[in-house]
């Protein structure tokens, strides 16, 4: 039987795979 | 050889606990620096379990930031492989195999019951509890698509070069090269000049290894099959448009070759339990190309019959390839003007597309079925050549 959790799961938010890697690339940048 | 740690003392319940700050350590380790052969041996797609595993603790202590940075962390680790080994078949198709699969996971365990019809009962307990990672899971189906694209442009990269000697120039069959036809240099398809030719053994030794690369690393055999689909389709246009373009391939020798060279290949997608692909049907136009070269092509029966039989070229290539067809020798004749023209009446009706050439970088669009896993997250041991001893198993 399958566990169900009581309450609803909470939606994570992503940024797209673009925004995920202009993040990257700023951080890089950053960086020494 | 691999040594497995096992340690399942403790009522092991499929989740991996890490401090934040080795997150970077678990990235380098497990993504960045892994090389595919460490992991030779053991389940394919581990790396993808035991991302999920890691996912699943942070999960379960409800750590929003941790699961959203880990994720973060590997999406970009993978995509810095990528850009490290863009030519690499090997690395780029392993890659798909664990993006896929963490996809797959992260529907098979996210609660949402249409994912988890085939799951055991084990299997919906190792489900996500608190967070809900729809948004990432599109980020991951998005990078599934960048590395299949990937894979396909290094595989046609590798198979490009081989494909005119291969399909239209070597001459496999004995005894058809008395029967080419005069006053044709036999033409190199390279720039220079030199022993650049291919066989078709060497086409398929190609395929066959390209096979056994992605069975191995589990990729889904859903996607082998469009993978295979994708190289048949260039197969069949680089070989198309350059016997639209020459007049010394546009024989009945060379029709002969061809017919026989697509056989070998339909015979290897059989072998290989891939004639459902849809891999045979992308090599029509070739096929048609071949047939319109060895029948006869002088009686209004003979226009009928090529009309019936070519449907999958348009009446421009049957055309152009009729004017370039050149005869074996001096008793067979060209092909008449009457004859072409008998040919353009019979075809008027038809809606073809204008373009002679087909697009060979054409590319058809990749689905990615769901795939659950039998395994069960606890039955997962981390072989200590992983150098992850730090992760602890919860």
């Amino acid at each position: 039987t399958s566990q169900r959790p009581a309450r609803p799961r909470v939606l994570l938010k992503a940024p797209t795979l673009a925004e995920m890697e202009e993040m990257n690339i700023s951080e890089e940048e950053e960086s020494p | 050889r691999q040594v497995t740690v096992q340690r399942k003392e403790k009522n092991f319940q499929g989740m991996l606990e890490y401090y934040k700050e080795d997150e970077p350590l678990l990235i380098r380790n497990l993504v960045t620096d892994l090389k595919p052969q460490t992991l030779s041996g053991t389940v394919p797609c581990l790396p993808a379990y035991i991302l999920y595993m890691c996912i699943r603790h942070a999960d379960y202590v409800n750590d929003d930031l941790k699961v959203h940075s880990l994720l973060t962390s590997t999406i970009n680790g993978v995509k810095k492989v990528l850009k490290k080994h863009n030519d690499d078949f090997e690395m780029t198709s392993f890659w798909l195999s664990n993006t896929c699969r963490l996809l797959h996971c992260l529907k098979q365990y996210s609660g949402d019951e249409g994912f988890m019809t085939q799951n055991t009962p084990k299997q919906n307990e190792h489900c996500l509890k608190n967070f809900d990672l729809t948004e990432y899971r599109q980020v991951l189906s998005d990078l599934s698509i960048q590395i299949y694209q990937q894979l396909i442009k290094i595989a046609e990269g590798m198979l490009q070069p081989m494909i005119v000697s291969a399909m239209l120039e070597n001459e496999s069959i004995q005894g058809l090269s008395g029967v080419k036809p005069t006053g044709y240099r036999k033409r190199s398809s390279s720039m220079v000049d030199g022993d650049n030719s291919y066989s078709l053994d060497a086409i398929i030794r190609q395929m066959n290894s390209f096979h056994s690369v992605m069975c191995d690393q589990g990729l889904d055999p859903e996607i082998i099959q469009q993978v295979f689909k994708q190289l048949f389709y260039m197969i069949n246009a680089v070989a198309l448009n350059n016997l639209l373009l020459r007049k010394d391939v546009c024989s009945w020798s060379t029709g002969m070759q061809l017919r026989y060279n697509i056989s070998q290949l339909e015979e290897w997608l059989r072998g290989k339990n891939l004639h459902q692909s849809g891999a045979a049907e992308t090599m029509e136009p070739l096929i048609h190309a071949a047939q319109l070269l060895q029948l006869k092509k002088k009686t209004p029966e003979d226009a009928e019959a090529i009309c019936t039989l070519c449907t999958s070229l348009s009446t421009q290539q049957i055309v152009k390839i009729l004017n370039l067809y050149t005869p074996l020798n001096e008793f067979e004749e060209r092909v008449t003007v009457a004859f072409i023209r008998t040919i353009q009446a019979q075809l008027q009706d038809r809606n073809d597309p204008q373009q002679l050439l087909l697009d060979f970088k054409h590319m058809f669009p990749v689905l990615f079925p769901f795939n659950p896993s039998s395994l069960t997250m606890d039955s997962i041991h981390i072989p200590a050549a992983l150098n992850l001893e730090f992760l602890n198993e919860v």
